[in-house]
């Protein structure tokens, strides 16, 4: 069987709220060694990889391998029932047809139980590559947010370019152009703020904007952002979770003239 | 104008 405690419920309702404007139906793949979800959105351009490792619960048992089929729609309807700071246990059973959620409040002695029918999703699991990117940037996540809506209020795409003096994020559409450049920057007594570059050859790629803001939405779960790019490759948008847990999303590039 | 590529041809099946 699977129990899994969390702390607070706020992880997964963030988790989850980051991700269920991109993928809908999606499994829940549990292990001893944690919990994991991999799924595309509908349209292929974009991938969502979460890591939740088995040191973020407390305790953590997982006896058998289990995918746990969700609709995140109706997921997010249970979740709702639990508020921010209260415990989350997540139980099911070898081969279960529902998961059982359980929020309890410690300081008022209130303990919710639901169950959550589970689906049969058959999910193609894609092999992701260890890369070494060319560059990686670290950022704080609202500044990232910031800059990927003000640019598609006039674009549907952003070009970023990175090179050893910063990265610059630019557009051009119909009504104009704009560009975004931050420098590196270190800020000793504010680290979250921190702009960080790491290359080892400058990166030039084109992404849809459309996507990127939708993976804002996980800037709740990290001060920090963390943008790794190669030319020619997806890029990788990784909120960094306590426990070496993460919220990863793969975004493929648009190639041509 | 750019083509915006597929997620899943850049990674393999597993």
């Amino acid at each position: 069987m699977l129990e899994a405690r969390l702390e607070q419920a706020d992880l997964l309702k963030k988790v989850v709220d980051a991700i269920k404007d991109l993928v809908q139906d999606c499994n829940f793949d549990c292990n001893d060694s944690g919990v994991a979800l991999q799924a595309m959105d509908n349209s292929h351009v974009a991938l969502v990889s979460m890591m939740l490792k088995a040191e973020s619960f407390s305790p953590y048992r997982c006896d058998r391998n289990v995918a746990l089929g969700v609709n995140l729609t109706s997921l997010t309807k249970v979740l709702r029932a639990a508020q921010n700071e209260d415990i989350l246990t997540l139980k099911a059973e070898d081969a279960p047809d529902v998961l059982n959620l359980v929020f309890e409040n410690t300081d008022s002695d209130r303990l919710s139980e639901y169950d959550l029918k589970l689906m049969d999703i058959d999910q193609e699991h894609l092999g992701i590559p260890d890369t070494e990117y060319a560059a990686t940037i670290s950022l704080p996540s609202v500044e990232f947010r910031r800059i990927c809506v003000d640019l598609m209020a006039l674009s549907e795409s952003v070009s970023i370019e990175t090179s050893k003096d910063g990265i610059k994020f630019s557009c051009a559409g119909d009504i104009g152009n704009g560009a975004v450049t931050l420098r590196p920057n270190t800020n000793v007594e504010k680290p979250d703020q921190n702009v960080e570059i790491e290359l080892t050859e400058p990166v030039a790629l084109t992404f849809s904007l459309k996507y990127l803001v939708n993976f804002c939405k996980a800037a709740g779960l990290s001060k920090t952002v963390k943008l790794c790019l190669s030319n020619e490759v997806p890029l990788l948008v990784e909120y960094a979770l306590a426990g070496s847990s993460y919220l990863r999303f793969y975004l493929a590039p648009k190639i041509g003239d | 104008a750019k083509t915006q590529q597929s997620i899943s041809s850049f990674f393999t099946k597993k």
